[in-house]
Formats: C-alpha cells, sequence, structure tokens
C-alpha cells in the first residue's frame, strides 16, 4: 500500500510543470525516506533529480519500495483540476496499475478523485556523488530567470565565468555580444534577495541556453536558486522544496570542438 | 564552434 497525503498541494503541482517539458516519462520512486525522481531529457544533456522527503508530508505510508510510472502530460492534467490550495493525496495499491489522486478543497466541500494509469518505464538511472564545487552561487530565482530570458533574446548558448569579482553570464549572437555581471550583495535584512558568491577556484563553463532557460521553469518552487560548478562536472540548478527536500537540474557543459 | 556533451559522460549507471 502506498499512499500520502500533501498538505500543499501547490508544491506538487509546480514540480510537475517545473520538469513537463524536460522529461515525456518518469518513475517516482517511493521509499519510507519519501518520494524521489531521476530522469534525462531524450538527448541526455540534461538531468533533473527530485527529492521530497517523506517528513514534509502529513500522512506518508509506503509498505515496500515501488516505482510508480508515468507520463507527466497525463500527470500534469490531472494536477490541472486541483485548486491551489487543496490537500492531494496520492495512493496505489501494490500490485494495482492505477494512481488515484484525491484532492480537497480547504474547508472540504469539494472532494475529487482521479485514477491514472501507470506505465511500465525502463529508465536508466545514475549514481551522482557528492561534489565539491569549485564555485557555489546562491542569488534570487527571479533574478536568474530574468538573466536566462534576457540572454536568450541575443544568443543560444551562455558562458557562465565566476571570478573573484563575482559571476558573468555572457553571450553571443548574430546581432552582438551580451554581458550581465552579479556581484556579491547580501542583503541581511532580506536574506531572498542577497547574492552569495563562494569561490574555491575560478571557473567558467558554457552551457545551451535552451536547457537553462526549461530549468527556470521552477522558479516559483523557491525564492532562490543555488548554481554548483566545477571545470569538469556538469553544472547543477537547485531549487530548494521547503522543508520537504529540492529539485536539481544537472546540466552537460558544451566545449570548444 | 561548441560541442555539447552528455551527462552520461560524467556519472556512472547504477
Amino acid at each position: 500500500m502506498f499512499e500520502v497525503r500533501l498538505v500543499q498541494g501547490s508544491l506538487l503541482k509546480k514540480v510537475v510543470e517545473a520538469i513537463r517539458e524536460l522529461v515525456t516519462d518518469a518513475n517516482i520512486d517511493c521509499s519510507s525516506t519519501g518520494l524521489s525522481l531521476q530522469a534525462m531529457d531524450s538527448s541526455h544533456v540534461a538531468l533533473i533529480a527530485l527529492l521530497l522527503r517523506s517528513d514534509g508530508f502529513e500522512h506518508f505510508r509506503c509498505d515496500r519500495n515501488v516505482s510508480i510510472g508515468m507520463n507527466l502530460a497525463n500527470v500534469s492534467k490531472i494536477l490541472r483540476t486541483a485548486g491551489n490550495d487543496d490537500i492531494i493525496t496520492l495512493k496505489a495499491d501494490d500490485d494495482g496499475d492505477l494512481l488515484t489522486f484525491m484532492f480537497e478543497s480547504p474547508n472540504q466541500d469539494r472532494i475529487s478523485d482521479i485514477e491514472m494509469k501507470l506505465m511500465d518505464i525502463k529508465s536508466e538511472h545514475l549514481g551522482i556523488p557528492d561534489a565539491e564545487y569549485e564555485a557555489v552561487i546562491k542569488m534570487p530565482s527571479q533574478e536568474f530567470l530574468r538573466i536566462c530570458k534576457d540572454l536568450s533574446n541575443i544568443g543560444d548558448t551562455v558562458v557562465i565565468s565566476v571570478t573573484k569579482e563575482g559571476v558573468k553570464f555572457s553571450t553571443r549572437g548574430d546581432i552582438g555580444n551580451a554581458n550581465i555581471v552579479c556581484r556579491q550583495n547580501t542583503t541581511l535584512d532580506k536574506p531572498d534577495d542577497s547574492t552569495i558568491i563562494q569561490m574555491k577556484e575560478p571557473v567558467s563553463l558554457t552551457f545551451a541556453l535552451r536547457y537553462m532557460n526549461s530549468f527556470t521553469k521552477a522558479t516559483s518552487l523557491s525564492s532562490s536558486v543555488t548554481i554548483s560548478m566545477s571545470s569538469d562536472l556538469p553544472i547543477v540548478v537547485e531549487y530548494k522544496i521547503a522543508d520537504m527536500g529540492y529539485l536539481r537540474f544537472y546540466l552537460a557543459p558544451k566545449i570548444e570542438d | 564552434a561548441c560541442v555539447q556533451l552528455s551527462i552520461t559522460e560524467f556519472y556512472r549507471t547504477t
């Protein structure tokens, strides 16, 4: 038996909206630890890792480890019928091929349930070792969204360079070049507005802006975003999910031919 | 020109 109840159902809606552009089908792995999901985009350029810890749910029952295979476009269609303030319950029998979504309005005057057919998905699972990154940037997620969107008007790729001076986002295109520099800025009364740059080594990497823009679909999950970079590793763009876990996007760099 | 690397070049399949 698998049954979990999430009071802040809007979190689930936001997570699915944030990843459905990159991933069509995915397994949600359920264990006593919580719900997790790992999936690559169809080109194997980006990887998504989601964790929702069990203690963030009002009720969490998972008798044995199960993988629930689902089409994210269908999950999105179903979750769109839930109100933003609804409490969401997910349940599945051990041997069943259906996942039941139950949506309860806050004052319990409307309760809906929708059964969704599950899929058998074979997915490649990658082991991502913990790494010490050369540079870690924490900045307002809205600012990162704006930078990615603005640079997309000029070019297709972004060079992210971290130095003592700050973090520079650069692009070049047919109409010209653009650079945006963000400096460390610790706004003590509003920690969510601050930009914090921790750098062990200067690092500069090139990425496809199309993917970066897709990651920023997660902006509503968190007021800040953490970007981790090392010269020989994919970039990690992480949105914390309040008291529950995280949504991380890994993106392989582009290199000079 | 830049070549796009794949995520599977960095992490091992478990």
